[in-house]
């Protein structure tokens, strides 16, 4: 179970770098 | 260049080839038609592998361009705004014209077909207003006619 919250925290965390990234290219 | 594209991402593929359409005669329609297709990309997939690579490797594309542009319209949504609206519209006219004049052709076809999708890329600005509605459903309904009555031989009323 540890291992599958690890790799959704780690999957989250890549969509929300894509999301801050596009928020932040807009921004530019 | 881009990774190939993701099947899942297939509804993204005509604005990217539009975007390619006007690297050279409109760079800003270009950031635009793909600044729209990222987004649009990401609310369809982000999670799978495939998809994130290809999102990613726009991302930085985008991200490129807007650091090594000067272009007003890329750096200000807002002109950038006024830009496409002002061309979408261009491109509508010019198909318009030409329907009311009678001159059917595969360049009006895709002229109203582009335009379409122009109209569409307006929403990276926000909700699109009431006119700009009206004529993208127009500008579609009139490209899908049209062609289809150069393709059964039949003349376009």
């Amino acid at each position: 179970p540890s291992t599958v919250g690890q790799s959704t925290a780690a999957a989250s965390g890549e969509q929300d770098e894509l999301s801050q990234r596009l928020a932040k290219l807009r921004q530019m | 260049s881009l990774p190939p594209l993701p099947p899942q991402l297939k509804a993204i593929q005509h604005y990217l080839k539009t975007a390619t359409e006007h690297d050279k005669r409109d760079p800003v329609v270009s950031y635009y038609c793909r600044l729209y297709a990222l987004q649009n990309g990401m609310e369809i997939d982000k999670k799978s592998p495939e998809c994130r690579v290809f999102h990613v490797t726009l991302m930085d594309y985008l991200e490129k361009v807007k650091k090594e542009t000067d272009s007003e319209a890329v750096h200000n949504e807002v002109v950038g705004q006024a830009h496409m609206e002002n061309y979408a519209l261009k491109v509508f006219l010019y198909a318009d014209n030409e329907d009311r004049a009678s001159r059917f052709n595969k360049n009006v076809v895709k002229s109203f077909y582009t335009a379409g999708m122009l109209f569409d890329t307006l929403s990276v600005f926000g909700e699109l207003s009431e006119d700009i509605e009206k004529n993208r459903k127009y500008a579609k309904w009139k490209a899908a006619y049209i062609h289809r009555c150069l393709k059964n031989g039949e003349t376009p009323v």
